[in-house]
């Protein structure tokens, strides 16, 4: 997937 | 979360940390650009809006509080504590040149149209031209402490880190983000002339100096 929903990365 | 990613960010913790205790036991801002830190204030704002509503992991949540307080602090020691000290004359990049046009950006190119997810596009877009006034000042004053030289380096550290990350969550996870990638790149590269003049010069003990 591409640039998820939810961003996990700060 | 992986070892690059980790080390990205204990590098950009390292980065803010080391410009906040050189203001604060110097007691001076010169050399370092104030709008520089302003962006980042603003980029640290705008991705961090679902602080609150979207609990990825206490690591995640300190470290975004973390960078939210020590960003502002540090505009605060700038533009206020220590604003004598402050070099408007040589920190003349003019931010709107950044800001309007990656806002504009950030409405055309995201993955959703949704006003958390612009608002995290527009961070993303900003940060990769956030330290252009700080590159800007270094190029018109000629020169930088060697403490804000170790500043840049961790910063610029922490993005190279986090394409390695990119790449790794590709190969692993088969995750991966076009505009945090592409952005992250023109970042990186926006630092390579620093890095070159870092490597030649202030890791060799000489005074980080540009060629007039």
């Amino acid at each position: 997937p591409s640039g998820g929903e939810t961003h996990d990365e700060l | 979360m992986n070892i690059f990613r980790l080390l990205g960010d204990l590098s950009h913790l390292l980065a803010i940390i080391i410009l906040l205790l050189k203001i604060w036991r110097t007691r001076s801002c010169a050399g370092v650009s104030g709008k520089s830190q302003i962006l980042f204030a603003l980029v640290f704002t705008t991705r961090y809006l679902d602080l609150f509503t979207n609990f990825i992991s206490m690591y995640n949540s300190a470290m975004k509080l973390i960078y939210l307080v020590c960003s502002y602090a540090t505009v605060f020691l700038m533009y206020f504590k220590f604003k004598a000290t402050y070099d408007s004359n040589h920190d003349t990049f003019r931010m709107e040149f950044l800001v309007v046009p990656v806002g504009g950006l950030a409405f055309l190119v995201n993955h959703d149209f949704t006003p958390l997810e612009i608002l995290w596009t527009f961070s993303i877009y900003l940060e990769a031209v956030a330290i252009l006034p700080q590159l800007f000042m270094i190029s018109k004053t000629g020169e930088a402490e060697t403490i804000t030289s170790h500043y840049l380096f961790a910063l610029g550290s922490y993005r190279a880190l986090y394409i390695v990350n990119w790449v790794f969550r590709f190969y692993t996870e088969g995750f991966f983000d076009l505009i945090a990638i592409v952005a992250g790149c023109v970042q990186t590269i926006l630092y390579c002339d620093f890095f070159y003049l870092y490597i030649t010069k202030v890791l060799k003990g000489k005074q980080l100096t540009l060629p007039a």
